[in-house]
């Protein structure tokens, strides 16, 4: 061990493990987390040890393996999705497996599909029987659902659903997992009855065959191309051409079309936001924090081993974290990664109440979840991108080296600010329910226990 | 703001309610921005558009408080080993103080803190560098990655550094790999 960062370890204020344990939730969380870990890191399938070395192609194809070894590795271990290891497993492979689309896939389904739904289609994604991919954004359209251009007929004669991209820019753009891997998607799109929009809804379509991987007729399908990071994903595209599907393809736990094409709706339309709010709180814990925590770490240790000029004339060259310049600019991120991390735990525990509610059928807390998922998505990843860069900047040449870990930490965390909504249109919808409840307040109306403290504003007009 | 001194500024209430009143003061003022604009025959959706940047910046204000206030309530409630809480503490207050100090401006907008109180800010600040950088190592041991994990050749628990960066360097497919250049390019030049 480096004597220099030795002896940072003599003078701890605390016990590591015991604020591990906290941070992880308990003791026992943290022997679980561990055990988990020991038994990825030591299987040489997931290794990661020439990450920085391999092309585009290479990263691909081993994601792809760990993703299909992974599931021989969950059930020699015992993993289910449903058991305490799980959330541990995607932390231990720092992100580097494919099928992350397939999970989202399977979780659209599990809340927006009906009971007969998830019994048909679950099961099959469960056992990697259709690899699934998820396709909201198109090529120029994005966060903004209603203006989606991708369109769903439906055929009254032949009870199917007719979907089409009828302009380029209608082409579903970025969905992971789509460019060479998936057998199915969630696609959203305009459903069309008669002539008259409803709106934005979910259709299961099959989009390449279970036999030879070759695609179905009217799909149109490939990669995406080179990106900043996530070389490890196929990011794909999709084009529909009068691709028919059957009527109970259509996601229909709050709503449904009806066969002699009622269209019946129970809930708000919000609720197809659902799927989005799920998946900004936990992409928050695995996509953001865990990577602003390992940067604080690369960055830290580095700067109690790097020596650079010195404080005092005479004495030895001074760790540069000995500089207040450099303490000012990586402690604060260090202070920020525990307190998201804390926020982390908040927004989850806010949702798993709003997410029983509304199986009840009560959507009262849809909004305000919807504003804070959002609102905090934003924030968390617009506030880590920067530590990550920072982080990387303060750790001077050796920080741009992709050795250092930082630069694939910091194209990666990037991202976050813009998928799953880019964050100015987040942080609007944020101002929009917070402008709606101080109204409401102003006029004395209740408003949620989160923004009480706009009831004591005394508006000026 | 209440506050007299520094000291005051590690106080949670102090730097909870400064947090609070500019979130609510950016709320109420674009909305009353927005009141005026449709009062004067602004259409909705336009007016909208006119305070869309401090509409953001309103959001992002609430969203700041709540997670200062959720950590400096999570802080108290912790009932492990007292220096745990101890320097918990230290990083609530770090990152709050840190929010003020790196947004001065709209903190100091209405008026609600000085610029007297700004300079206590500033002194709690820098003051709390010195104390968590005592515990920074054990504070990011505490996230308990693997060097494996992490893959840094910087970032390794055992602080190798310098030995590890030039281990990796000559994996590098740069160096194990001969590359054309020198048959088809450098060797014609340097023989020319």
């Amino acid at each position: 061990i480096n004597p220099d960062i030795a002896s940072e370890r003599q003078t701890a204020s605390f016990s590591v493990e015991k604020l591990m344990a906290w941070l992880d939730g308990s003791a026992e969380h943290t022997r679980i987390r561990r055990a988990v870990v020991e038994a990825i890191e030591c299987d040489p399938v997931f290794s990661r040890e020439n990450q920085y070395f391999q092309s585009q192609n290479e990263r691909y194809e081993e994601a792809v393996k760990k993703a299909v070894h992974l599931q021989k590795k969950m059930q020699e271990m015992g993993w289910t999705e449903n058991g305490p290891e799980y959330k541990y497993i995607y932390r231990a492979l720092a992100g580097d497996v494919a099928f992350l689309l397939h999970r989202v896939f399977m979780r659209s389904i599990s809340m927006l599909g009906s009971d007969k739904q998830v019994a048909k289609w679950i099961p099959l994604a469960t056992q990697y029987q259709l690899i699934g991919s998820y396709a909201q954004t198109e090529l120029g359209h994005g966060t903004y659902l209603q203006g989606l251009e991708t369109t769903a007929v439906f055929d009254i004669t032949t009870q199917e659903f007719i979907l089409n991209t009828p302009k380029i820019s209608a082409m579903k753009w970025w969905p992971g997992d789509m460019g060479r891997s998936a057998t199915h998607t969630v696609a959203f799109a305009q459903l069309y009855i008669h002539g008259k929009c409803y709106g934005v809804h979910p259709f299961i379509v099959q989009i390449r065959s279970l036999q030879d991987h070759s695609l179905c007729p009217g799909i149109t399908a490939g990669d995406i191309g080179p990106k900043m990071s996530f070389e490890h994903a196929d990011n794909g595209f999709l084009m529909l051409q009068n691709v028919r599907i059957p009527r109970e393809n259509m996601l229909s736990k709050f709503c449904e079309v009806q066969p002699d094409g009622t269209y019946v709706r129970w809930g708000s339309q919000k609720i197809n936001y659902f799927t989005m709010t799920s998946v900004r709180i936990s992409l928050i814990s695995d996509e953001v924090i865990t990577p602003v925590m390992k940067a604080c770490t690369i960055a830290i240790r580095y700067s109690v081993v790097r020596r650079q000029s010195k404080l005092k004339p005479g004495e030895q060259e001074a760790k540069i974290l000995d500089y207040q310049t450099q303490q000012e600019k990586l402690l604060p991120q260090l202070a920020a990664a525990y307190a998201f991390h804390l926020i982390s735990n908040y927004l989850q525990e806010l949702f798993d109440r709003g997410y029983r509610e509304i199986q009840r059928k009560n959507f009262d807390m849809l909004p305000e979840l919807h504003a804070f998922s959002s609102g905090f998505k934003a924030i968390i990843t617009q506030y880590c991108t920067s530590a990550v860069e920072i982080c990387l900047r303060a750790c001077g040449g050796h920080g741009y080296s992709l050795l250092s870990g930082l630069p694939s930490l910091y194209t990666k965390i990037l991202a976050s600010c813009i998928y799953e909504g880019e964050n100015t249109i987040l942080l609007l919808q944020t101002a929009r329910f917070l402008i709606k409840c101080f109204m409401a307040a102003s006029a004395g109306q209740p408003v949620p226990p989160s923004v009480t403290y706009l009831a004591a504003v005394k508006p000026g007009k | 703001c209440p506050a007299k001194n520094k000291l005051d500024f590690l106080s949670p209430d102090i730097y909870m309610e400064a947090y609070r009143h500019t979130a609510a003061r950016l709320v109420s003022s674009t909305a009353a921005k927005l009141q005026d604009l449709t009062q004067s025959g602004v259409k909705k959706h336009d007016a909208w558009n006119q305070c869309t940047v401090q509409l953001a910046r309103a959001a992002k204000a609430h969203c700041h408080y709540i997670t200062v206030k959720n950590f400096a309530e999570a802080v108290v409630k912790i009932e492990t080993q007292a220096g745990i809480q101890k320097i918990m503490k230290h990083l609530c207050d770090l990152f709050a103080l840190h929010g003020i100090f790196s947004n001065a401006g709209i903190f100091l907008h209405d008026g609600y803190i000085s610029g007297t109180q700004m300079d206590m800010v500033t002194a709690s600040y820098l003051d709390l560098l010195p104390v968590i950088r005592k515990d920074a190592v054990p504070l990011v041991d505490a996230f308990d990655f693997t060097d494996k994990s992490l893959n840094s050749a910087l970032g390794s628990y055992d602080g190798q550094v310098y030995q590890r960066l030039y281990e990796w360097a000559q994996k590098s497919p740069t160096n194990t790999q001969m590359s054309p250049a020198y048959e088809r390019y450098l060797k014609p030049l340097l023989h020319k």
